[in-house]
């Protein structure tokens, strides 16, 4: 594997976004890109990550390799990222160690580092990307991001329903409660400012809000968020990459037993 | 009180 990113800190967004969620992952490099899932230690929470050849300024895989690693090591080098570095991630046939080069041109410098891979045993859940679902939501991150850090004080579940009306966030807690209603709407000017609801079934989901405020973590990936929402089936909220690709979050919900 | 459900109850294994 040669994988070249003409910004560095594209990667370092994209492990941040996960890493603590899930400790460590299996990444699955083919020609079609690197491709990866994790479940959380609690297995309430699937990670699936795709970062095709397009986000990348070079990108070749000769044959399929899989790379595991520790995300907290991983992570650790990946401080070094910054935007004027390029980052290329080398992997041999015979993998045992990751090498990850930054390149800064205009400063005339360069940082290598290695980290050895592990052999990781995790079990693969057949999750369906192109799930069928009552309800598909899309929003901005930021707005997302700002009601979940808001509302998820007050209580450790976190409400999600969409009706006639348009979608409404509310936590009642032992002390207060909250809520806040959304209704579509279309920004014409500031696009990811939009709010569009689709929908053949209205729904009304309880989710723990610790997970959520894994979640919101990888809103630095994308302006948009992507909600899909069905009863039979744990929710998926993803945040889509310009460059394609990104990565989505598949959350089991809590019922009224 | 509401039951925290797993990937495992909704999804098979690969």
């Amino acid at each position: 594997l040669e994988a070249k990113f003409d910004d560095s800190t594209i990667f370092k967004k994209i492990i941040d976004s996960f890493k603590d969620s899930v400790s460590q992952i299996n990444f699955m490099c083919s020609e079609s890109g690197i491709e990866a899932q994790a479940i959380d230690d609690s297995r309430v929470l699937l990670v699936s990550l795709s970062i095709p050849p397009s986000c990348f300024e070079t990108y070749r895989c000769d044959r399929p390799t899989t790379v595991g690693v520790y995300l907290s090591s991983l992570s650790k080098l990946l401080k070094s990222a910054s935007s004027s570095a390029t980052l290329t991630l080398y992997v041999e046939d015979q993998p045992d160690e990751l090498l990850l080069l930054f390149e800064e041109s205009k400063a005339s410098k360069s940082m290598e580092y290695k980290m050895k891979l592990v052999d990781i045993t995790a079990d693969m859940l057949e999750v369906d990307s192109d799930m069928k679902s009552d309800v598909s939501v899309e929003m901005s991150g930021v707005e997302f991001t700002k009601i979940v850090r808001d509302l998820t004080q007050l209580s450790d579940s976190f409400t999600v329903s969409v009706g006639k009306d348009g979608i409404v966030f509310s936590v009642d807690g032992e002390t207060a409660s909250g809520k806040v209603l959304l209704q579509p709407k279309e920004d014409l000017a500031n696009p990811e400012n939009n709010l569009s609801i689709s929908m053949t079934k209205t729904i009304d989901l309880s989710f723990a809000s610790k997970y959520l405020l894994d979640i919101i973590k990888a809103s630095t990936l994308s302006n948009m968020i992507s909600l899909k929402f069905s009863e039979e089936t744990p929710a998926l909220f993803e945040f889509k990459m310009e460059k394609g690709g990104g990565i989505g979050f598949y959350l089991a919900p809590k019922y009224d037993e | 009180e509401k039951t925290q459900f797993t990937m495992d109850d909704f999804y098979e294994l690969i």
